[in-house]
C-alpha cells in the first residue's frame, strides 16, 4: 500500500460526507445504500465513523459529474477514468468525484427499483415472461399510457407481481419539483419540447419542466434514464432505435461496426447517417459500490497499491462477494489503527428440546436407471460456484463439445446450450471429466470425425477419448513451429482440418496425419478481415466462426463476413 | 469465399477516442498518471524516458518489465481505471 505524502490523513475519527447529487442510472435509495456501504468497508477495520449531513460542508462532499465537471480533471466520457478523490484535507481534498458518462449500477448488469405497482419497491426481476413473451428490459406492452414496467418474479402470469420502472413519466429527480412528474409538451425560452432536454445546461443532464410552462413557473427536475436508454455518445437517455441505417447498412440490433474500441452502439434515430445521433448499449456497468469504496480509501488517504486484489489497485474489476484485501486493511490501520471494541459476535441458533439444531446434511440425489439404455453416461456434478461465470472478463477457452458450448475458466467449466431459455450449468470440475489436465488452458477442439477432444496448453496438448488421454505431447511434433509460445484459438474446417491460432498467424492441421499442412502459417488479417487481431480465443459454434476479446466476441459467417458483435456474457445465457 | 470485409473506423461526433495511435495514447497515459515526471531524491522534478516510465508502469501494475508498448501492457492502458495518478509526484 502506498499514503500520500506527509502521510495525509485526518485529524479527526467522526468523518461526515454529503452527496450533492446524484445520478440519473440508479434510484437515490440504491447510490445513498451504496455509498454508506462503501464507508462500512473503511469503518469496519479502522476506529473511523461516518455520518452523512444533508447541508453544509462534509470532510468528504461525492458528486456525479461529466468531462469538465469543475475541477482540473475532466473524465473521458464512458469507461476510462471512471472516478477521482482527493487525500484528506480543507476545500476540495477529501472530495470524490464519480464520471456520470459511465453506466452506474451495482456491478452485474441493470439494478432496476420498482416504484408503485404491487410489488413493495422490490427490484425488477429479468428475464420476466408476460403473455408467453420473454422480457429482459422494463416494457410498456400490456399498457396505453406508455409506462414502462416490470414484473419483480420470474413470472408475472403466476405471481402477478409488478412495478414501475423508473422513467420521466413517473417523477423527477433533484431539481425543485420535490420528484414531481415530467409534464410533456413544456415551453422553455419559448420553445415547446416534447421530451426531456439538455439545452440551456452545460453539464449535459437531462431535465424537464414540472409544469406546462418552465419560462412561467420555473419548476423543473432531472430526469431518470429508462433502463433502456443508451449510455453517453450525443443522445443520452433516448432509446435506441431499431432498425437504424449506418453507412448505408441497417442494424437491427447494437453493433461495434465504426469503432475500433469494440463498444457495442446504436443510433438513436432511424439513419445514423442522416442524423448522427447515437448512444453506446447499456452493459453490465460499474459497481458503483466498489468504486465508491475505492475512492473513499483515496479520501482518507491512500494512494494506489500495486497488489492486483487490492481495492486500492487502480484499475477497476467486478467482485461479487468482496472483501478487502490485507494491503488495503494495512494501509488504512497505518493511518489510523485497528477498530477498537469488542468485534461483533455471529447470532447463534437458539436451541430448544424439542427442535434440536442439526448440523445441514449434504443430500445425495437419488438416481433412477433408465430402463431404455444399458449403457450409462457418466454424470458430472456441478460444484460449488468460486466465481461467477457472468462476471469472468476472460475465460481461458471456450469450445463446443457434443453440440454445448463449454467455457472454462481456472479449472472450472460452465455449458450452454444456443437457444435453450435457461440459465448455464456448472460449474463442473475440469479434473473430474479430463483428469490430469492442467488448471490453466489455452484452447481446444472436438474432433468432428471421433468426437477426440484436442486440449492445449502453451507448448502442451492433449488428447482425449471420453476420460482416456493420451499426452502431454510438445505441439511441434504437430508441425507447430518450436518458437510458438501457444494455440489461443482453433476452428474445425469440414471433417479432418483444423485451424489453430496464435497471435496473428494461424496454420491449418490434418487431423488425419496429425500434420500441419504446407503453405502455412497465414496471417489472420489475409483471411479474416474486421475481427481484432488480438483475439485470445477463437472457437466454431453452430457454423459461426467466434473470435473473443475480453467481454466482447466477433461472429463471422462462413463467408467470412461479420455479422454480430456482442458480449461473451450472452451465450452464457446470463441475466 | 468473399473478400473479406475491411473495417471502416467512424469518428463519432463527441467521442473522446479520436482513433488515437498507441504511442498517442501510452504518451498520454505515462503523463496523465505521473510515470514521465518523477521527483528526485532532491526534490527536483524531471522528465524521464519512455522506457523507463513504462517499466515503472509494468512494475506498478504487475506487468513483465519490458520497456516495451508491448500486448499486456497496451491491454492494461486500456483498461477501466480510478483517475487518481500512480505516482506521487
Amino acid at each position: 500500500y502506498q499514503t500520500f505524502e506527509g502521510d495525509l490523513k485526518w485529524d479527526h475519527n467522526d468523518v461526515t460526507y454529503r452527496i450533492l447529487n446524484y445520478s440519473p442510472d440508479l434510484d437515490a435509495s440504491i447510490i445513498d445504500d451504496a455509498f454508506a456501504r462503501a464507508f462500512n468497508v473503511w469503518s469496519d477495520v479502522t476506529p473511523l465513523t461516518f455520518t452523512r449531513l444533508y447541508d453544509g460542508t462534509a470532510d468528504i462532499m461525492i458528486s456525479f459529474g461529466k468531462k469538465n465537471h469543475g475541477d482540473p480533471y475532466p473524465f473521458d466520457g464512458k469507461d476510462g477514468l471512471l472516478a477521482h478523490a482527493y487525500p484528506p484535507g480543507e476545500g476540495i481534498q477529501g472530495d470524490a468525484h464519480f464520471d456520470d458518462d459511465e453506466y452506474w449500477t451495482l456491478g452485474s448488469g441493470p439494478a432496476i427499483k420498482t416504484y408503485y405497482g404491487n410489488a413493495d419497491g422490490a427490484m425488477c426481476h429479468f428475464p420476466f415472461q408476460f403473455e408467453g413473451k420473454s422480457y429482459s428490459t422494463c416494457t410498456s406492452e400490456g399498457r396505453d399510457d406508455g409506462l414502462p414496467w416490470c414484473a419483480t418474479t420470474a413470472d408475472y402470469g403466476k405471481d402477478k407481481k409488478y412495478g414501475f420502472c423508473p422513467s420521466e413519466l413517473l417523477f423527477t429527480y433533484d431539481g425543485n419539483s420535490d420528484g414531481a412528474a415530467c409534464v410533456f409538451p413544456f415551453v422553455f425560452e419559448g420553445k415547446t419540447y416534447t421530451s426531456c432536454t439538455t439545452d440551456g445546461r452545460n453539464d449535459e443532464y437531462r431535465w424537464c419542466a414540472t409544469t406546462a410552462s418552465f419560462d412561467q413557473d420555473k419548476k423543473y427536475g432531472f430526469c431518470p434514464n429508462r433502463d433502456t436508454a443508451v449510455i453517453g455518445g450525443n443522445s443520452e437517455g433516448d432509446p435506441c432505435h431499431f432498425p437504424f441505417t449506418f453507412l448505408g447498412k441497417t442494424y437491427s440490433s447494437c453493433t461495434s461496426e465504426g469503432r475500433s474500441d469494440g463498444k457495442l452502439w446504436c443510433a438513436t434515430t432511424s439513419s445514423y447517417d442522416k442524423d448522427n445521433k447515437w448512444g453506446f448499449c447499456p452493459d453490465k456497468g460499474y459497481s458503483l459500490f466498489l468504486v465508491a469504496a475505492h475512492e473513499f480509501g483515496h479520501a482518507l488517504g491512500l494512494e494506489h497499491s500495486n497488489i492486483q486484489d487490492a481495492l486500492m489497485y487502480p484499475m477497476y474489476k467486478y467482485i461479487a462477494d468482496f472483501s478487502l484485501n490485507q494491503d488495503d486493511i494495512d494501509g488504512i490501520q497505518y493511518l489510523y489503527g485497528p477498530k477498537t471494541g469488542p468485534k461483533p459476535t455471529p447470532p447463534k441458533p437458539s436451541t430448544t428440546t424439542s427442535s434440536p439444531a442439526t448440523k445441514p446434511t449434504k443430500q445425495t440425489p437419488k438416481t433412477t436407471p433408465s430402463s431404455r439404455s444399458t449403457t450409462t453416461a457418466p454424470v458430472y456434478t456441478p460444484v460449488e460456484p468460486s466465481v461467477d461465470p457472468c462476471s469472468v472478463d476472460k475465460f481461458d477457452l471456450i469450445t463446443e463439445i457434443q453440440g454445448e458450448l463449454h467455457f472454462f475458466k481456472d479449472g472450472y467449466y460452465w455449458k450452454s446450450v444456443s437457444g435453450a431459455n435457461e440459465d448455464r450449468k456448472g460449474p463442473f470440475l475440469v479434473s473430474e471429466r479430463w483428469p490430469n489436465l492442467p488448471t490453466k488452458l489455452d484452447t481446444a477442439f472436438e474432433d468432428p470425425l471421433t468426437n477426440k477432444v484436442y486440449f492445449f496448453t502453451g507448448t502442451q496438448f492433449w488428447v482425449f477419448t471420453g476420460q482416456d488421454a493420451m499426452g502431454p505431447r510438445r505441439i511441434e511434433k504437430l508441425g507447430l513451429p518450436d518458437s510458438l509460445k501457444k494455440v489461443e484459438g482453433a476452428l474445425q474446417r469440414g471433417k479432418a482440418k483444423v485451424l489453430l491460432f496464435s497471435g496473428e498467424e494461424y496454420w491449418r492441421l490434418d487431423l488425419k496425419t496429425q500434420q500441419i499442412d504446407k503453405g502455412y502459417p497465414r496471417h489472420i488479417d489475409m483471411t479474416f478481415g474486421g475481427v481484432p487481431m488480438d483475439a485470445h480465443d477463437v472457437f466454431l459454434y453452430n457454423g459461426h466462426y467466434y473470435f473473443c476479446r475480453d467481454v466482447y466476441y466477433w461472429r463471422m459467417t462462413s463467408r467470412r463476413q461479420v455479422d454480430r458483435v456482442g458480449y461473451v456474457y450472452e451465450l452464457l445465457n446470463c441475466p | 469465399w468473399c473478400h473479406p470485409i475491411k473495417p471502416k473506423f467512424v469518428v463519432f461526433p463527441g467521442d473522446v477516442l479520436k482513433n488515437m495511435t498507441d504511442t498517442d495514447l501510452a504518451q498520454s497515459y505515462l503523463k496523465r498518471f505521473g510515470y514521465m515526471e518523477i521527483l528526485d531524491k532532491s526534490g527536483h522534478q524531471g522528465s524521464v524516458s519512455t522506457s523507463k516510465a513504462l517499466k515503472r508502469l509494468q512494475n506498478q501494475l504487475g506487468l513483465k518489465e519490458t520497456g516495451h508498448l508491448d500486448q499486456s501492457t497496451m491491454e492494461a492502458m486500456k483498461k477501466p481505471r480510478c483517475g487518481v495518478p500512480d505516482v506521487r509526484n
